[in-house]
């Protein structure tokens, strides 16, 4: 069923996001 | 005294048993100090301890609405100078502060100049 | 009859079997019954990347501009689970208003998992539903669920 969405990753258990260090911003300089 | 606040914080912080150093890790988030301004000049200095690549900081003023599971700097209530590159931010928006940022060693200084209210 | 962890842990092993996703008459693809679940059953863990509250608004944002649609659920007040691009087949499962299973948060060696379960007997076939509980909002969607006390809207 992962075929039918592209770029889709199955997962069998949770996973934590990594967030990046410009993940807030709206505009950097 | 005026130390790093127990409760006006995210609590995923690491916070010194004497409340003057905090540790954060993984994705940004904000502490305030147990006391607030309303006007006047104030200053006060941090010391970056330890801030390995490719970890970074952002540190200035927030009022006490300013959200503390965002970076400081996020919304409209506060204000921030980035490590990296040396970016200030307000409301998510990052402009050219100075050239280059600050790192581990680093003694920063932050002052502000609020009028008295009418 | 297990404590909530230990059946957590089958659960990982074991939910493949049980559940599977096809074609559903609510909508699109739904998750299906692949054998017979007793009731208060442990089905499936609603498993995603789990991000921090702040940050749905930008992700929704970001996948309606990218007409991909939006797979989260709540946790707590401070973190929610988005499936949308990475998840479990939990994800697919469709609302009803007279559904079969429900949710609950669970809490596994200190990390917090929102596991579907059964709230009856439910036999091989049967499209799994829940109740997505949406808040009331002006702006109406309309429910395909088809059932007999069906709200009309999911919202």
């Amino acid at each position: 069923w992962s075929a039918f969405a592209p770029d889709f990753k199955e997962l069998d258990e949770n996973v934590e996001y990594d967030e990046r260090e410009s993940e807030f911003d709206l505009e950097d300089e | 005294q005026v130390l790093l606040s127990m409760h006006d914080r995210a609590p995923q912080l690491k916070l010194s048993d004497d409340r003057l150093t905090v540790t954060g890790e993984k994705g940004y988030s904000m502490i305030r100090a147990s006391h607030g301004v309303v006007s006047g000049q104030w200053f006060y200095e941090v010391t970056i301890d330890e801030m390995q690549e490719p970890t970074a900081t952002r540190i200035g003023w927030s009022q006490s609405l300013g959200n503390l599971q965002a970076p400081c700097g996020y919304d409209k209530f506060s204000y921030s100078w980035r490590s990296r590159k040396g970016t200030r931010f307000h409301q998510s928006h990052g402009y050219h502060y100075c050239d280059g940022g600050y790192g581990e060693g680093d003694v920063l200084g932050f002052f502000v100049s609020l009028p008295v209210p009418a | 009859e297990l404590p909530m962890a230990m059946r957590f842990r089958k659960l990982q092993e074991h939910a493949k079997e049980a559940v599977g996703v096809y074609r559903s008459k609510i909508h699109g693809r739904g998750l299906f019954c692949k054998r017979n679940i007793d009731a208060g059953e442990m089905v499936i863990e609603y498993a995603g990347e789990i991000i921090r509250s702040l940050l749905t608004d930008k992700r929704e944002k970001y996948y309606e501009s990218k007409g991909i649609g939006c797979y989260m659920f709540r946790i707590d007040d401070c973190e929610v689970v988005d499936a949308t691009m990475h998840g479990s087949a939990a994800r697919f499962i469709n609302h009803s208003c007279e559904p079969n299973c429900y949710s609950k948060v669970i809490q596994v060696d200190g990390r917090k998992h929102i596991v579907i379960f059964a709230m009856r007997p439910i036999k091989k076939g049967e499209e799994l539903t829940y109740d997505y509980k949406f808040p009331i909002e002006d702006v109406k969607i309309p429910c395909t669920c088809g059932s007999k006390r069906c709200r009309k809207y999911l919202n």
